[in-house]
């Protein structure tokens, strides 16, 4: 059984974006 | 990068992978846009809120060269090339058709490699402007950007002066690429 998590491609996007920012402060 | 691999995959795993692929894609617009001369030195939220609205129609103009609208298949990162009826079992066919039209139209204006470079710039400072601080600093970059791909573009084709229009009116087709699409779910299985 798998878990899986759902966003759409907009969320999804935003999530690297601001993961990526967050990395490079 | 390979988004179909064979029928022992289960339509879950093709969605997993094809998922997969915008993650690298995404972070190469990050990138791309701190190459921007300029994009910098706007404030950190306002990189933020345009990369959050224009990412997805950055990727729409860097992905129409792997449409190929004349036998309407895609080629894949790997190298591989798929039927639209396969891809259409991936559930995303509303997108992979507004793609082919879109691509159609922006491969039949013939850009050269930095021309196309140049108009994904303008294509992310030209994005949503809601949640932006600085609204004269992003206009100024934007008709800066715009100013050099006009120049661009005039200089190397000085008879047709129908291009340059004709390219900004790709801008409106994809913003509605993005209304429409951008909220298409993917799935990301978790370990």
């Amino acid at each position: 059984h798998k878990t899986h998590r759902v966003m759409t491609l907009a969320d999804h996007i935003s999530h690297i974006i601001t993961q990526d920012f967050a990395r490079n402060q | 990068a390979c988004p179909v691999s064979g029928a022992d995959r289960s339509s879950q795993e093709i969605w997993e992978s094809f998922s997969q692929c915008f993650t690298p894609a995404v972070k190469e617009v990050v990138e791309f846009a701190k190459g921007i001369p300029g994009f910098q030195e706007l404030s950190q939220q306002d990189q933020v809120m345009l990369l959050k609205s224009g990412t997805f129609q950055v990727l729409m103009v860097r992905f129409c060269t792997l449409f190929n609208a004349e036998d309407r298949t895609v080629t894949f990162l790997n190298g591989k090339t798929y039927p639209l009826s396969t891809l259409r079992a991936l559930g995303m066919g509303s997108l992979l058709d507004a793609m082919f039209e879109f691509s159609e139209k922006l491969g039949s204006l013939g850009l050269e490699p930095d021309e196309m470079a140049l108009f994904m710039a303008v294509v992310l400072v030209s994005a949503d402007r809601s949640g932006i601080l600085d609204m004269w600093a992003v206009e100024q970059l934007q008709e800066g950007l715009i100013r050099a791909l006009r120049s661009l573009i005039n200089r190397r084709r000085p008879d047709d002066t129908t291009l340059f229009p004709k390219l900004l009116l790709r801008l409106p087709d994809l913003r509605t690429l993005n209304n429409f699409h951008s909220e298409k779910l993917l799935a990301f299985r978790i370990d």
